[in-house]
């Protein structure tokens, strides 16, 4: 605060356009995004749920009225008609700005959000600042994406790779928090059922504003002939949702009748589970928990077989090498469960922790959350690098850290797994009962011992 | 330092925008501000988020509850409502000129 330029505006160091006056059009906001949110975030949920908003230049607002205001506000747009600069040249360079239709961008889809944090506090630094990510999930017209977005990036545009720079959303709530956690997701209101509202509305005001309507956008697919549905990556429907009693959390199915998933979700050996695949929608298969490690073992891992084969469903490819800094993704239902289908975050992997040259754990920097624990994690040609254990506490202060998060090695279960699966052996899985005390020490995030000394006697 | 420009930040660089909301007569420390897209240049139009707006309707925000609402008039807004938009420099203006997919060279007009 208390920034002022003192020179003409820069735009990453080119003057900026002057403020052009321009007229309220039009306020308008998707009811089916409002019906989708209402869902996700409303009724019981919304106690644990927070927006941040752009508020006034300096003053942050604490009361709640005006909390209730921002939420109401927080699913509306506006049209503007900006008054034409004599000054300003025909750009024969534009690209033509299209529309992506609702439902074209599948998850996983790589994203680009662009919007200016703070909104107009300090434009000549924040203007059009850029974020990458992916559309994360997808209920109707309201999208979720983990690509980073900041308070006064609301209204900012979010553009697909895939069809180049077609507007998918625009951005809604830029940051959301539940129970204290920071999700590090944005929630997004797609772009196409907005101009749709806004085509047929301008139509019903006065005559000079109707003509506007042909201004807007088309949607992109018919005229550029590109596929409108994009089935998008294949291997995120391997990811499952896992219900044990009143415990749920995700699930990756490794072959036709079996799935791997957490401990602490399936946490009794002969306990019955139910396996939600993701498609197709509303299938459920009942099965019952095999083999499930010890408390005492690092290997937070439960493994059901199910009574029924699970069709259509991709069988992952388990990975046998590791490469730090390569983009992954994880799926799972953390976050919003059975609300709406698994999310997908994408990041890197941070590190791969080895014991003996073993790989004994993953962390990633994608956005993992309560819910996704026993989620798959994948490269990003699809591979099945690990079984996703958990995000990070800080026991201090309580805080929760979803961009740092421990998965296990495909590679310390593969072997096990096939040996249950070809023969219904359990010996290798029991195996993970029995791990090296270096090992253990990894997983309780404890510093390694240092090597006691050899006594020279 | 390059700067990575595929198709998709061209556009997206080409169509933001911030939009600020004032009073008539308001200095910019009181105004409203948030981020937009340039959905048209000429003539021009803008969409962006509406919460700026809500501190001018005249009949409150209760209005936005309504479920099958799916658009308010301008002029659901008071008079003193005064709106700018404003956006970095386009591809033509000199300044905004930079070859895409060359970082580090120029084509300086003769």
């Amino acid at each position: 605060a208390g920034l002022e330029p003192v020179q003409p505006a820069r735009h990453h160091g080119r003057p900026l356009k002057p403020q052009h006056p321009a007229e309220l059009l039009l306020l308008l906001s998707c009811p089916a995004f409002r019906a989708h949110f209402g869902r996700l975030f409303g009724r019981e949920a919304a106690e644990q749920w927070r927006f941040a908003s752009a508020a006034r230049y300096s003053e942050v607002s604490e009361d709640e009225e005006e909390e209730e205001d921002q939420l109401r506000a927080l699913s509306w747009f506006a049209l503007l008609r900006v008054q034409p600069d004599p000054e300003e040249e025909e750009d024969k360079h534009e690209t033509a700005l299209a529309v992506a239709p609702l439902g074209t961008v599948p998850k996983g889809a790589p994203l680009l959000a662009c919007g200016s944090p703070f909104g107009a506090f300090c434009p000549d630094i924040f203007l059009n600042t850029v974020s990458r990510g992916v559309l994360s999930n997808a209920t109707g017209p309201l999208l979720l994406t983990d690509a980073r977005c900041l308070p006064g990036t609301e209204g900012g545009g979010v553009f697909a790779v895939r069809p180049p720079g077609a507007l998918v959303a625009l951005v809604a709530a830029p940051l959301c928090w539940k129970s204290g956690e920071w999700v590090g997701l944005t929630v997004l209101c797609a772009a196409a059922p907005l101009l749709r509202i806004a085509h047929n509305a301008l139509g019903l005001l006065r005559t000079s504003a109707a003509s506007l309507a042909s201004l807007l956008p088309p949607e992109v697919g018919t005229r550029w002939g590109l596929p409108l549905r994009d089935p998008g990556p294949t291997w995120a429907a391997a990811a499952v949702l896992v219900e044990c009693g009143t415990i749920w959390g995700s699930g990756v199915v490794v072959a036709p009748r079996l799935v791997v998933t957490c401990r602490h979700v399936a946490p009794r050996e002969a306990s019955r589970v139910l396996v939600r695949p993701t498609t197709p929608k509303n299938a459920k298969i009942w099965g019952h928990v095999v083999f499930a490690t010890q408390e005492t073992s690092p290997y937070d891992i439960s493994v059901v077989s199910l009574e029924e084969d699970l069709e259509g469903v991709p069988m992952p490819v388990p990975t046998e090498h590791f490469h730090e800094g390569e983009a992954v993704s994880v799926v799972g239902f953390g976050v919003f469960g059975q609300a709406c289908g698994p999310s997908v975050t994408s990041g890197i992997l941070s590190a791969v922790v080895q014991v003996d040259d073993t790989p004994v754990m993953l962390q990633t920097t994608c956005a993992v959350h309560g819910g996704s624990s026993g989620g798959p994690l994948f490269s990003c040609s699809g591979d099945l690098l690990g079984i996703v254990a958990s995000n990070t506490r800080d026991n201090n202060t309580g805080a929760i850290y979803p961009h740092l998060n421990f998965s296990i090695p495909i590679t310390v279960l593969q072997p096990a797994l096939q040996q249950y699966s070809q023969a219904g052996d359990l010996r290798g899985l029991q195996e993970l009962d029995h791990t090296t005390e270096p090992v253990r020490v990894v997983w309780r995030l404890q510093r390694p011992q240092a090597e006691t000394p050899q006594s020279k006697l | 330092m390059g700067r990575q420009c595929g198709p998709d930040m061209r556009v997206a660089e080409q169509a933001g925008c911030v939009v600020r909301a004032s009073r008539a007569g308001q200095t910019e420390a009181g105004s409203w501000s948030c981020s937009g897209v340039i959905l048209s240049r000429s003539p021009g139009l803008v969409l962006c988020h509406g919460g700026i707006f809500f501190p001018f309707m005249r009949a409150g925000s209760g209005v936005l509850t309504a479920a099958a609402t799916a658009f308010l008039p301008g002029d659901s807004c008071s008079d003193d409502l005064r709106v700018h938009v404003q956006w970095g420099p386009t591809a033509s203006s000199p300044e905004g000129r930079v070859k895409w997919g060359r970082p580090g060279l120029s084509t300086p007009q003769c």
